[in-house]
């Protein structure tokens, strides 16, 4: 679909815009040294195991503004555990009220959870299928690197549960399942606990309103073709939200309770992902070292600028090839984190408007005609007519000299042909 | 903080290792 040189890529039009059939493409072999592969899809695509013939896409307008959600989740999130930034943590208490229910112990008392506010979520997320329990059943969930506790909907709901695509899963019909109990050490491992009947409880409230509550539970998780004994995840018996018909979500963050962590003597804390260029193609989430191949470029994880999420250094930009003129200073005083559910890049005001305005001044001299804005997008294009477009490249450039040059597929974001926008927001200011 | 997205992210292979606490962008992965 597109081609490129240092300077220009060029973009099929058409490219922005794929059709409704999940086209018949070859699976992504595993690299040499991944341990594990799974396919990773659009939630909303025709490939995705969740789509539905009838179902209905989100807008774009909803899209947009449910990923401005997940930002401001992430900025109070940072701003809480770093200190920096202008908005601060907002608590937002969840009453789990769990029952009595087969196969859990009773208790008298009525836990309180105190759910830690700011997780964030989009409905712009990637979806992967694992296998839980023993005989293993296939979910398909969100994964998700700015969160660290996996949770699925857990019968028999004792609360209630959204609607999911894929039967619920079920403790009773596992034979390796097993609540954990709050005198363990891993209950204590959740930012958010309690206790019923000796069992203990977890809970996540998300950014939007969306919470999922209940038991936190082990029980074999299968990855690709790889077991996880002893998996710790949550049981959700109290879980709302805008969730999609997903069965839940794989957090994969740097916390203790995320896959990543508890998989460590198994991958040595390592994996990679490639989401496609378009939302009916297919990529893939590997764990294991050496999983992204060879030819990565690589840069530090800042692990001490906070939890759960992946800090980097990002210390300019490029566009068409020429650097863009932001004082390094502008990307060390906010902070970058690379995070696998936010669709559009978030950049500070001073390198958003310098960036938007070299990207603008590219497109300007291919003479294209400019778009009313869209939501959070304000550089936009009008490409009625048009069958193939050569956009600026854009480079964004780390500590250590690591380069990511943004595919052409991820240059710009159409609305429709008569508006395609920079895929790029402002955060409003330098210090979020 | 500045946040890079998915769409950008879009046929990299972006590799996360807590063991070398590293960050990592493999071109063209698919």
């Amino acid at each position: 679909a597109a081609g490129s040189s240092d300077d220009r890529a060029l973009l099929s039009v058409a490219s922005l815009f794929p059709g409704p059939a999940c086209p018949a493409t070859a699976e992504h072999g595993p690299s040499a040294a991944a341990s594990a592969r799974m396919r990773i899809v659009h939630q909303h695509g025709p490939c995705s195991p969740l789509a539905d013939a009838h179902g209905k896409r989100p807008a774009h307008d909803e899209i947009l503004a449910a990923d401005q959600n997940r930002v401001e989740s992430i900025q109070r999130r940072v701003s809480a555990t770093t200190g920096r930034g202008k908005l601060t943590k907002r608590a937002a208490p969840v009453q789990p009220a769990p029952k009595k229910s087969p196969g859990h112990s009773a208790s008298s008392s009525t836990p309180s959870l105190p759910a830690t506010s700011g997780r964030a979520l989009s409905t712009g997320n990637y979806v992967v299928t694992v296998g839980l329990g023993t005989p293993a059943s296939k979910y398909t969930v969100v994964f998700d690197t700015g969160s660290d506790t996996t949770w699925v909907q857990c019968r028999p709901c004792v609360v209630k549960c959204y609607r999911q695509k894929e039967p619920l899963f079920d403790p009773a019909k596992s034979s390796t399942y097993a609540n954990v109990s709050c005198s363990d050490p891993a209950c204590d491992d959740l930012d958010s606990n309690g206790c019923t009947g000796g069992h203990c409880l977890y809970a996540v409230q998300y950014g939007d309103g969306s919470y999922t509550v209940g038991f936190f539970a082990q029980d074999t998780l299968t990855i690709a073709h790889d077991a996880i004994k002893g998996f710790r995840f949550g049981c959700g018996e109290k879980n709302s939200g805008l969730f999609g018909k997903t069965a839940g979500l794989m957090g994969l963050g740097r916390g203790k309770t995320s896959l990543t962590v508890q998989a460590y003597d198994k991958y040595g804390g390592a994996f990679a992902y490639c989401l496609p260029a378009s939302s009916s193609g297919t990529g893939y989430l590997d764990f294991g070292p050496g999983s992204a191949g060879n030819n990565a470029r690589l840069t530090p994880m800042l692990a001490d600028k906070g939890p759960t999420f992946y800090y980097v250094g990002m210390t300019g930009i490029r566009v068409g090839g020429q650097q863009v003129p932001i004082a390094e200073s502008v990307f060390s005083t906010a902070g970058t984190l690379v995070d696998s559910g936010t669709v559009i890049t978030r950049l500070p005001a001073t390198a958003y408007t310098a960036l938007s305005k070299a990207f603008a001044t590219g497109m300007s001299a291919s003479g294209y005609k400019t778009a009313p804005a869209y939501s959070i997008l304000d550089t936009c294009y009008d490409f009625t007519g048009l069958s193939d477009v050569s956009l600026p490249t854009v480079s964004l450039v780390f500590q250590g000299g690591a380069c990511l040059d943004v595919d052409v597929s991820g240059i710009v974001y159409a609305i429709s042909q008569a508006q395609v926008c920079l895929a790029f927001a402002s955060n409003g200011d330098d210090e979020s | 903080v500045a946040i890079v997205g998915n769409t950008q992210q879009k046929t990299y292979g972006v590799l996360y290792d807590l063991g070398r606490k590293t960050v990592g962008f493999a071109p063209g992965s698919c």
